[in-house]
């Protein structure tokens, strides 16, 4: 860094100086009188003269902290020891930081205050990755984790100077974590963790910031974690490391099921994109997710007329943009156009003749590696884009979904090739994308509820009507919760005599299988 | 019938491993998310006071930061002064209120340590403290169970009830 | 299998799996009853 000789020393000088004030009886409240006169040191000393020394002492600073608590955490032998050393120096850090950010330009000018913002969290996130580079497994979370969660707990506090910057505030911690996200520090993951789900990061980003302005960015440090998990879920058997991020997972999952279903609804679509399609609890657990305000029908109930509810033509929302992810946009534009006149029949022929391959070129195929041969994210976006298109030329009619009006359509179309003509893990990742529509009632719910059973009764072979039956019983086996709109679409094919459920093979294929099916049916029949 | 994973034989291949191993299909089959530690019927939000992801029981409610006046806010200026936490200086009152709030905390042992010593017991099935009633005879003692007049503590109620009770010693919680 | 980059991070998040944050790391510094969850006996009140 080549910081300017006696910087260094400088700055080690003035932290334990303020260290020192801050812990002084008569710091007075929040320390505002040892940081009048900190502020005089600082300036007598030249720190703040120029942008590039405030952003050096920043460094140097954090670096110092750093240090002491990896000296703490080798020499203190206890975790409390280790902690109220360490917190001696990082808790009068932080509250140094923010006294100067709150201090910083005048008072009702809240660009400069962001701005330094961004500039420590960005010191503190390059001196983190650096460090989990240079030490390796030696790395620890001690030192970020307590910077990073007290400064926002700082930052949060009910100040007016405060209030109105917030937004701006939970912006640029947002990005910080972003960028020190499990992929890209996996050494802070934990860490990572509790504090993308400490109360008053949750409370901040999804209740109190008004318009749900929080939300997206809540939702893409999830997607982050789930991307991540990703990889480490497809293996059968859990490392205990990778387990207990798992677990961990699922209590902040279960925290947002129960406080903010509305959050999981929205952007259920993108959270089931990235996460991998044996993680069947997980996802079930995002798509049970359903608006507070709605009643559910139960699903057992007999005779029960899904297509009279009330809310079942209505949209759910969906906040991600599921058709710009159909790519190249020449596939979107044949696709546009075979929806809307119904040809070239040679689309659907491409489809079928050169399904792998062809699919290829659409980009549905990605790598030959086992378990990767599927453009996920394309796929689904496929469904959703084809369904919703439904959805909309079946009200414009002043129809509703139902077995008899979805038929015999373009959308139909597609969904029938597609379901004929993949292999037999592409046909499972593609009535996965069907069946993770099936959430609460809703217009999307009740739509490919029926596309399911359409394909089901009108399958031209016995595997297709297997594969929609194992989606679907893998999903009901599961532990609880279980999606509304899986139940009812289960009830109906295995209740429903036009589908001949009981007749196939597969049914009877295991007494364990048999067994399933006996139970499930007496818990609805 | 669907030869590979893809079909209800992966599945069925899937249900018999989760017999013998059921570790090795946690994702799948899942576990029950009741046992995670949060009490997902309350009709209050969780995340108010939510643990963590690591923390197999709420917040306590001391652990809640609320931000109050900072007149209010004296440890900074008493906490030298108050005389370290000492359980065997406190009247039973506070053992219960510490053992009731504390839950899932090394407070709630240590509270429970210091009512154990004053003789109460608690009773494992029951899930009450009690303890004979001073000055009352037995009406039946034996090596494993004993018959007489307790004080059980009623905290929903928050005082001590006198009940005529039979003790089997086996579902009294031994020294913690 | 995991790629080669993927088994970097499991390396590191194993590390970090041995040094857990403790809660209080999260929470100002309290000098009376500190939070330190203890795996207390099923029977006693969970919540």
């Amino acid at each position: 860094y080549d910081d300017p000789h006696g910087l260094p020393e400088k700055t080690e000088y003035l932290l334990q100086e303020w260290v020192a004030m801050y812990h002084l009886p008569n710091a007075g409240r929040d320390s505002s009188k040892a940081f009048g006169h900190f502020v005089t040191q600082m300036s007598l000393h030249g720190v703040l003269k120029t942008d590039d020394l405030i952003t050096r002492f920043f460094r140097l600073c954090t670096q110092f902290c750093v240090d002491i608590s990896y000296r703490a955490l080798a020499s203190e032998p206890t975790a409390d020891l280790i902690r109220s050393k360490a917190f001696h120096t990082l808790d009068a850090y932080v509250r140094l930081i923010a006294l100067l950010i709150k201090h910083s330009g005048d008072a009702n000018n809240g660009v400069t205050k962001v701005n330094l913002l961004n500039k420590v969290l960005g010191i503190v996130a390059g001196v983190l990755l650096q460090d989990q580079e240079v030490r390796g497994a030696e790395f620890q979370q001690l030192a970020y984790h307590r910077i990073l969660i007290m400064l926002f707990l700082e930052l949060n506090a009910p100040e007016q100077v405060l209030d109105s910057i917030n937004f701006q505030v939970l912006t640029a911690f947002c990005h910080t974590l972003h960028i020190l996200r499990p992929a890209k520090a996996p050494g802070f993951a934990y860490a990572w963790l509790e504090i993308v789900s400490h109360r008053v990061f949750i409370g901040r980003l999804l209740s109190i910031t008004p318009q749900q302005k929080g939300w997206g960015m809540y939702a893409q440090l999830l997607i982050d974690l789930f991307k991540f998990l990703a990889p480490f879920l497809r293996n059968a058997e859990l490392s205990k490391p990778v387990s207990m991020l798992y677990k961990g997972t699922l209590r902040v999952l279960l925290v947002l099921l129960h406080d903010f279903p509305e959050f999981l609804c929205d952007y259920h679509y993108g959270f089931c994109d990235v996460i991998p399609p044996n993680c069947i609890q997980m996802r079930n657990l995002i798509l049970s997710a359903f608006p507070r305000n709605m009643r559910l029908p139960d699903p057992f109930t007999p005779n029960l007329k899904v297509d009279m509810l009330p809310e079942i033509s209505h949209a759910p929302r969906v906040l991600t943009h599921f058709a710009a992810m159909i790519q190249p946009p020449t596939l979107k534009k044949d696709l546009d156009s075979y929806l809307k006149t119904r040809g070239p029949v040679t689309f659907l022929s491409e489809l079928r003749s050169v399904v792998q391959v062809h699919v290829s070129s659409m980009n549905l195929h990605v790598s030959p590696e086992p378990g990767m041969h599927y453009n996920l994210p394309l796929l689904n976006a496929l469904v959703l884009y084809v369904g919703t298109q439904a959805i909309q030329s079946i009200q414009t009619k002043g129809l509703s979904p139902s077995m008899a009006t979805i038929g015999h359509s373009s959308y139909m179309d597609i969904f029938q090739s597609l379901a004929v003509n993949l292999d037999t893990e592409g046909r499972y990742l593609f009535i996965n994308a069907i069946a993770n529509q099936l959430r609460y009632p809703n217009s999307h719910t009740h739509y490919f509820s029926c596309v399911l059973l359409c394909l089901f009764a009108e399958a031209n072979s016995e595997a297709i009507q297997e594969q929609i039956t194992r989606v679907l019983l893998e999903r009901l086996i599961v532990n609880r919760p279980h999606p509304w709109g899986l139940l009812i679409t289960f009830i109906e094919l295995i209740k429903n005599p036009v589908f001949k459920f009981w007749n196939h093979e597969f049914v009877h294929c295991a007494p364990e299988i048999e067994k399933l099916f006996e139970s499930v049916a007496r818990s609805c029949m | 019938m669907v030869a590979d994973q893809f079909g209800m034989a992966g599945l069925l291949t899937f249900i018999r491993v989760a017999e013998s191993d059921s570790n090795l299909v946690s994702l799948a089959l899942g576990s029950d998310l009741t046992t995670l530690g949060l009490n997902l019927n309350s009709p209050e939000p969780l995340y108010n006071n939510f643990g963590g992801p690591w923390a197999e029981n709420p917040c306590r409610p001391q652990d809640i930061d609320f931000h109050v006046p900072p007149e209010y806010l004296t440890n900074a200026v008493i906490r030298d002064k108050l005389a370290p936490v000492k359980l065997n200086r406190y009247q039973e009152d506070l053992l219960f209120y510490l053992f009731y709030t504390n839950v899932g905390d090394t407070m709630q042992l240590a509270a429970s340590l210091e009512l154990y010593n004053r003789d109460w017991r608690y009773h494992k099935e029951e899930r009450l403290w009690i303890t004979r009633v001073p000055g009352m005879p037995l009406m039946e003692k034996t090596g494993t169970y004993e018959r007489g007049t307790y004080y059980c503590f009623d905290p929903n109620n928050w005082r001590k009830v006198a009940k005529e009770m039979f003790v089997e010693y086996e579902r009294l919680e031994d020294r913690p | 299998a995991l790629s080669k980059e993927q088994q970097i991070q499991h390396q590191s998040l194993e590390a970090a799996f041995y040094h857990m944050p403790h809660p209080s790391d999260s929470e100002r510094l309290r000098h009376y009853l500190p939070r330190s969850p203890y795996m207390t006996p099923p029977y006693y009140p969970q919540s």
